[in-house]
């Protein structure tokens, strides 16, 4: 799946 | 979240809450610099744009935690050019800040996981990061020394994204999560500290001040 560019850190 | 990224954010949180407790208690912000508090309050407004873009309900830890680096970050920044500007030692605090701006912001341009806005602005905050801790370092070199409560500032702010290291090596091994950008600036952050940490472990745990040239 697109690499999802959200990134889930601070 | 594991063990590693909650400490790095306490470390994080701990050495805002440091800088913050000093200026306020010796309503003094000398040995402070003042451009790497605003590198890193321009760090947070531009990677958690998000939450003014499409601000959403305070529903979880990691919005209050972002709220609070970004208010506390400005708030540190208005003690030291604001209320307290005339302890602000802005001879020392001599780094040309646009050195590190500039190249942030065209390496951010040119390398990145997505070219768009968001993604750009977040690829700007971590390569700023990474260096943005160097006008405090400078100002310690010019000066010869640092206070103590400085130095302790100084080691939870190295401490976080050291701890953030050992988070990706988790989150690589169990999670197989990589995020290339982070690690690589991670990396050179927690690098620029090897110095200061050196000097931190053998003088200030010791009771020392820490004065250079050591």
């Amino acid at each position: 799946s697109q690499k999802s560019a959200e990134h889930d850190e601070l | 979240m594991n063990i590693f990224r909650l400490f790095g954010d306490l470390s994080h949180l701990a050495a805002i809450a440091i800088l913050l407790l000093k200026i306020w208690k010796t309503r003094s912000c000398a040995g402070v610099s003042g451009k790497t508090q605003l590198l890193f309050a321009v760090c947070f407004i531009t990677r958690y744009i998000d939450l003014f873009l499409h601000f959403v309900s305070l529903y979880n830890t990691e919005k209050v935690m972002k709220l609070i680096y970004i208010s506390a970050s400005v708030f540190t920044c208005y003690l030291i050019f604001f209320k307290f500007k005339a302890t602000y030692d802005g001879n020392h605090d001599s780094m040309r800040a646009e050195f590190l701006i500039v190249p942030a912001a065209g390496l951010a341009c040119l390398i990145n996981t997505k070219f768009d806005a968001i993604e750009i602005l977040w690829t700007f905050s971590i390569y700023l990061e990474a260096v943005a801790i160097l006008p405090q370092l400078f100002l310690i070199s010019k000066t010869g020394e640092a206070e103590t409560i400085t130095s302790h500032y100084l080691f939870a702010q190295g401490s976080y994204r050291a701890l953030y290291i050992l988070n990706w090596i988790y989150r690589y091994h169990y999670e197989s999560h990589v995020d290339t950008i982070a690690i690589v600036a991670g990396v050179v952050q927690t690098i620029l500290y090897c110095d200061f940490f050196y000097l931190y472990i053998t003088k200030v745990v010791k009771g020392q001040k820490i004065v250079l040239p050591a």
